[in-house]
């Protein structure tokens, strides 16, 4: 217990570290220092893969997903598919303090959002866009469909059902390192 | 993604995720990342963890709550991290992920699943041996 307090994170995201333990030295709980770290990340858009302007869906869109859990009383704030808010983790809290749920997701989401003060803003930045175009431009490779037509590893969708189904197809598709939950 | 745990001096855990998934997903899709059990987990009388990766396979095996059980049972964080990479390891060989644990003691680990392009997983500690943010870095198994 000597070695305490511990934060601990994913990747090489020292200012989060950084943050969560100034937040535990200002007298912060274990779950501020794990708001306060997780939201630096998305303010400085850790790697493209946290917050605001990093890895658009198919659309274009840029959606976060967060979640905070206190292991003290086992409680639960989660936001999944949360559209034009950038503190996806000040909403997961939000979602801990004041209500009995655990997750929240989609527009709904973005409604409680805005209902607890969050400003609601574009989150694709010039970056998302190019992103975008240039998957656009590449036939829509890669994807994550299977089983559809026209055939997803040449061509863009809309998509729908064969009507005869082909079997054979791997149920799992390798990711792009660069490009992690 | 950023996975993050700490425990305070009180014991006291905390655990959370961040991301905004994976590039061209099919809209309306969620990962692991805000999943209980799954992107994170905590529990004061054991420990917390969290993972990484790709979350549509994450998910399905509840990485984080599987870590916290087995150092509940005593196993070394590195270890409990070990044993959950294996058992995806088994179902899928080539998935990508990882996960970091930390146990109400201070001892922590990580592990991850070796891939041609993913031979080593970075990540942060902070802890009152040290006074700085140190990355640290696990050879995948």
């Amino acid at each position: 217990s000597s070695r305490l307090p511990l934060v601990l994170n994913t990747w090489s995201f020292k200012n989060a570290t950084e943050a969560a333990w100034q937040t535990l030295a200002s007298g912060g709980s274990a779950v501020d220092a794990v708001e306060n770290g997780c939201a630096v990340c998305e303010t400085e858009q850790c790697d493209g893969s946290v917050g605001f302007g990093g890895n658009p869906d198919e659309l274009g869109e840029t959606t976060l997903d967060a979640m905070i859990m206190d292991g003290t009383a086992m409680d639960v704030g989660a936001v999944g598919d949360l559209r034009r808010i950038k503190n996806a983790i000040g909403v997961a809290r939000k979602i801990l303090e004041h209500t009995t749920h655990s997750l929240l997701v989609g527009e709904s989401a973005t409604k409680f959002a805005e209902s607890m003060g969050f400003t609601s803003e574009d989150l694709s930045t010039n970056t998302s866009k190019a992103l975008h175009s240039n998957w656009l431009a590449q036939n829509c490779q890669p994807n994550y469909w299977r089983k559809v037509i026209p055939d997803p590893s040449k061509y863009c969708g809309p998509y729908k059902p064969p009507d005869v189904l082909k079997q054979g197809t791997s149920a799992y598709k390798e990711v792009d390192i660069h490009g992690h939950d | 993604t950023i996975g993050m745990v700490v425990i305070d001096k009180l014991r006291h855990t905390a655990a959370g995720t961040s991301t905004n998934g994976l590039k061209f997903k099919i809209p309306g899709r969620v990962g692991d990342s805000p999943i209980p059990g799954s992107g994170a987990y905590a529990d004061d009388m054991a420990g917390a963890a969290a993972a990484t990766g790709d979350g549509d396979i994450l998910l399905r095996f509840l990485p984080s709550y599987q870590a916290v059980e087995y150092m509940r049972k005593g196993d070394d964080p590195t270890i409990a991290c070990q044993k959950v990479i294996s058992r995806m390891k088994k179902y899928f060989p080539e998935f990508f992920g990882a996960v970091i644990c930390a146990n109400v003691t201070g001892s922590y680990g990580a592990a991850c699943n070796k891939l041609p392009t993913f031979t080593q997983f970075s990540f942060m500690v902070y802890n009152s041996l040290q006074n700085q943010p140190t990355t640290e870095k696990v050879d995948c198994i």
